[in-house]
């Protein structure tokens, strides 16, 4: 987080703002896919680990942000 | 059992309306969370860019969380006119039982705040995007895979599985939803609810 933010909110921004117009649930996974690939250091880790999102849904139709 | 057939293309009845006001509510501990700002921005920007009238409320301590959430409602509830979606973000460290901490080091549910808007009238039947940037335990993930663990620690045995706080509670409250109550009438406070978190339950978020 310290350079450039957190991986899941710079890599959600990122992927929402190329296909703004595409269902959100598409998108989160997507979203996910990126972050799970990431290995990460931490501040204090000394080996790198992984991160992986927790998406809850209970929407009864498509969102699609745009 | 009827056979399998692709989904009709997304109509009025299968995507949500957002061509009314769509609000957006981020609220982020930055004190003590370098590089946090940087996720703001990125946030706030997007959210505009996206059409939400957008809220930013920095350093909020616990009490200040419950007191946005439950002022972004009043002001949904009263502004008079039709909205879309809410979106509400909430940045923070967290607990070792997902609470989230106020720069005041006090704790706050999750839960308690994500049920502030679903008792709101003008959302019911509309879309809360709630997105949470938070550690939710202090388990880490080594990964799978080749590169993930060296051989001789992928063999060790995993720690036994015992029912969460989580699972228990879940267990209880199917057994009072099973005691003899007829359905409900209207829709569920729990539809149209999309919940992301940054990490699963119990481990760190980077």
């Amino acid at each position: 987080r310290d350079e450039k933010g957190s991986d899941f909110i710079q890599t959600l921004v990122e992927v929402l703002r190329a296909n703004p117009g595409r269902d959100l649930l598409e998108l989160l996974t997507e979203v996910n896919r990126r972050v799970c690939e990431q290995d990460v250091l931490g501040p204090d880790c000394d080996e790198p680990r992984k991160a992986c999102l927790e998406i809850c849904s209970s929407l009864r139709r498509r969102l699609c942000l745009q | 059992v009827e056979p399998w057939r692709p989904e009709p293309a997304p109509g009025p009845s299968t995507q949500y309306d957002l061509s009314k006001t769509k609000a957006a509510l981020l609220l982020a501990v930055i004190q003590g969370r370098p590089g946090a700002q940087h996720d703001v921005e990125a946030l706030g920007g997007l959210c505009q860019a996206l059409g939400f009238e957008t809220t930013v409320r920095t350093n909020p301590t616990a009490q200040a969380f419950q007191e946005e959430l439950a002022q972004f409602r009043e002001q949904l509830d009263t502004c008079g006119g039709p909205v879309s979606c809410a979106l509400v973000a909430l940045m923070a460290h967290g607990g070792p039982q997902g609470q989230l901490l106020g720069t005041d080091g006090q704790e706050v549910q999750p839960q308690a705040l994500m049920q502030e808007l679903s008792r709101c009238q003008v959302l019911r039947g509309h879309p809360k995007i709630f997105l949470l940037q938070a550690c939710r335990g202090g388990k880490r993930d080594a990964g799978v895979g080749p590169t993930a663990l060296p051989w001789y620690r992928r063999w060790l045995p995993a720690p036994p599985s015992v029912p969460s706080h989580a699972d228990v509670l879940q267990i209880y409250a199917e057994a009072q939803d099973s005691s003899g109550r007829g359905p409900p009438s209207g829709s569920s406070h729990q539809a149209d609810i999309l919940t992301v978190y940054a990490a699963t339950e119990g481990y760190v978020a980077y």
